[in-house]
């Protein structure tokens, strides 16, 4: 595996997002991870919106809660039974979840899609490196002592077996004191440590990974061919077939 | 610990801080309930950057006038139970040499 990864630096990153006074860090981990397959599958980056899970994820069978919280997985599971996710400027971010879920006629919008969805091997960090040497993953870890973090190695204290806050992991490395740390990008805006970032210690003595980032990651997948209908590599394949067919008319 | 700065040098700072953070309070006392929680947060920041070696700083972030369990209530709402069971792949499991 490689030493080191780093997403941000292959684009596959959209600049870090501000979740502000509502508990929807499930849906900024879900929609993180999507922006970041789908950029990796398609070579397009799509700023997506993490507005329509809040509003439209919840009641029925869904464990998701809007503002009141939920997790990345039952997001994937939504994207899925939706057949795709909106982009934040059709549905921008209000940082509430009072209004009610806005129908988005889903054929005349740009949208991305995702196949399934599945864990990482838990308790795992070496499976979790190996994921991440692959794409952005969602993680839970238990963040209440990152209240204050600047910059640095975060090593904690903090519980190693109960997350309470959704991230994504967008890669990971290690320092010139040889302090080995994934890179993880949250979702408290950019002010918030390192431009939005925290480094967090990596190769924990725990299995579970210091604050439990390894517990239970989860990733969503996507096969090469899906596209969001109207996406620009859509209207770039449309326009060849056109002009190959005209081609052959003439 | 206690900070080593005078009360009006805090103040100077939270009242920076305030404006950077584009922070309003309208409950009455509300300013200075937070001032409090502040100087707190203060002092544990201090504290924890004093100690040599720290592979990590802490700092006046815009959580700095929330209390501990405020801040688990607003912005940890991450929750671990899911309503089916979780599927786990086997295409990232680690292997010895694994490229």
């Amino acid at each position: 595996l490689p030493d080191e990864v780093d997403w941000r630096e292959k684009g596959a990153v959209v600049p870090v997002k501000d979740q502000g006074d509502c508990g929807g860090c499930w849906a900024f981990a879900a929609v993180g991870a999507v922006e970041g397959l789908n950029k990796i599958k398609t070579g397009e980056l799509v700023s997506l919106s993490e507005q329509e899970l809040l509003d439209c994820d919840r009641g029925g069978n869904s464990g998701n809660f809007g503002c009141l919280g939920g997790n990345a997985a039952d997001a994937f599971e939504f994207i899925i039974e939706n057949s795709g996710i909106v982009t934040d400027k059709v549905y921008p971010y209000t940082e509430n979840d009072t209004a009610a879920c806005k129908a988005i006629e889903m054929v005349t919008t740009r949208y991305v899609t995702i196949d399934s969805y599945e864990d990482a091997p838990h308790n795992d960090e070496m499976s979790l490196k190996k994921a991440v040497a692959h794409q952005p993953i969602s993680v839970m870890v238990e963040a209440e002592n990152m209240k204050l973090y600047k910059s640095g190695v975060f090593t904690g204290p903090c519980d190693h077996w109960y997350g309470n806050h959704n991230v994504v992991v967008v890669g990971y490395g290690t320092t010139e004191r040889g302090e080995d740390y994934w890179i993880i990008r949250n979702s408290w805006g950019a002010n918030w440590g390192e431009s939005g970032y925290i480094k967090l210690q990596r190769n924990f003595h725990n299995s579970t990974g210091n604050c439990g980032v390894a517990i239970r990651p989860v990733y969503p997948l996507k096969s090469n061919s899906a596209f969001g209908l109207l996406s620009p590599s859509m209207f770039k394949l449309g326009a060849l077939i056109i002009f190959q067919l005209i081609g052959w008319a003439l | 610990k206690e900070t080593k700065r005078s009360e009006a040098e805090v103040q100077r700072m939270y009242e920076r801080w305030l404006v950077e953070n584009r922070k309003n309070y309208n409950a009455l006392g509300e300013k200075e309930r937070r001032f409090n929680i502040f100087k707190d947060n203060l002092k544990l920041i201090e504290a924890h950057n004093s100690v040599p070696e720290r592979t990590y700083e802490l700092g006046l972030t815009r959580f700095a006038d929330l209390t501990d369990d405020e801040f688990r209530a607003i912005h940890l709402r991450g929750k671990m139970v899911r309503t089916s069971d979780p599927v786990i792949g086997d295409r990232y499991l680690y292997k010895e040499g694994d490229v």
